[in-house]
């Protein structure tokens, strides 16, 4: 395997821009020649001991990688699809060992869980659900909120997972007759379920009863919204959005990602920060991932930059490299590192500081 | 704009929104 993973430049790539820097650490490279769509690290544990694995998506491979020392990556196992592309990794936190994927064309179809044995007689996929599924997101607690249906027949379904990857418990949450375009946790409160519509509503569930608890209208002049990021704090629900349809304005540039605050009694919300782009850089938000304080965005132009979202500024800037634009970011969930992945496979891991 | 153009805050918004909620 040592051939589809390049030599490792142990340099900085990127200059600091107002106060970050990305060192590039590793590059895992996919030899399958298929279009790249996503990747992930999550925690694997083997024979009590946990350790972080890379998971990478292409069109119809979905590969396992692991550490061999702390910048070289092994691929151990891979899954194979024929009929269905993938669309997407979904990370589901506090679960080991199992990988879910969402595989579908322009919507998701299926979400199959993918487990990796060493007897070869055991089954390697599971299809955990069918549909015309609009959304999916992990959960703590092994759980994972999945949408599907059409207005009539809406359903918004949470699975909880058992060690095996079976489903322990089902539970339906009341639909909002909306179509759902994206889910988040608020952040310490296991309870809460947020959701963004096509309406431009934020939704609010209960994880427990399934109540539906409110629908917070949002500002009208961004379609398309996707939450990122949410948490409470003294009785107001603060949410992280990007517009991937905003458009550039005078006063403030490119906005791609903003802050509101909601009062979830009232459902008064207002803007509290928008996150744009400096002056003289172009692009509107195409892809991207929040971790902690911390956003990254791919944009139209092929860049990835980075915002601290308690200083309110991009960070830095990293322009596409051997002239290949990026197409996904994703923050590592297991450390401070950033992997960024190209259409033909080429992921770049950097170290962010 | 500031925090009171958001109406009256509850602390406790999230049981208050449960109870209020239709089960």
């Amino acid at each position: 395997h040592s051939t589809e993973q390049t030599e490792i430049a142990d340099r900085p790539v990127c200059d600091s821009l107002n106060s970050g820097s990305l060192q590039l650490v590793s590059k895992l490279k996919n030899p399958s020649g298929s279009c790249s769509v996503d990747v992930s690290v999550m925690w694997w544990e083997e024979a009590g001991f946990k350790e972080p694995r890379i998971i990478t998506a292409c069109e119809y491979v979905v590969s396992l990688w692991k550490p061999m020392d702390p910048c070289q990556w092994e691929k151990i196992h891979t899954w194979h699809f024929t009929e269905v592309p993938v669309l997407q990794i979904v990370p589901v936190p506090d679960v080991c060992n199992l990988v879910f994927v969402a595989l579908g064309n322009l919507e998701i179809r299926e979400i199959r869980t993918l487990l990796c044995s060493s007897d070869d007689k055991n089954e390697k996929q599971k299809l955990l659900k069918s549909g015309n599924i609009k959304a999916v997101l992990g959960l703590t607690e092994r759980r994972l909120v999945s949408s599907s249906g059409t207005l009539c027949d809406q359903q918004v379904e949470v699975v909880t997972f058992a060690d095996d990857g079976g489903t322990k418990e089902k539970q339906f949450l009341m639909p909002p007759k909306e179509t759902i375009l994206t889910f988040a946790e608020v952040q310490g409160m296991q309870e809460a379920l947020l959701g963004t519509t096509a309406m431009n509503n934020v939704t609010i569930w209960n994880l427990k009863t399934g109540q539906l608890l409110k629908k917070i209208r949002i500002d009208d002049s961004y379609q398309a919204t996707v939450c990122h990021k949410a948490y409470s704090e003294m009785g107001l629900l603060f949410v992280v959005l990007s517009h991937p349809c905003a458009k550039e304005t005078e006063s403030s540039g490119s906005p791609v990602f903003q802050l509101i605050v909601m009062n979830p009694k009232t459902t008064l919300n207002m803007g509290v920060m928008l996150y744009c782009l400096p002056p003289g850089q172009a692009g509107r938000f195409l892809e991207g991932d929040v971790k902690d304080h911390f956003a990254a965005a791919v944009l139209t132009s092929g860049t990835i930059a980075i915002w601290d979202l308690l200083l309110g500024h991009c960070t830095v800037l990293l322009p596409p490299s051997s002239a290949q634009s990026w197409s996904f970011v994703k923050w590592s969930g297991t450390d401070s590192h950033v992997l960024a992945g190209q259409k033909d496979g080429n992921i770049f891991i950097y170290r962010y500081s | 704009c500031s925090k009171a153009d958001l109406g009256p805050i509850s602390l406790n918004w999230f049981e208050e929104l449960s109870s209020e909620a239709p089960p």
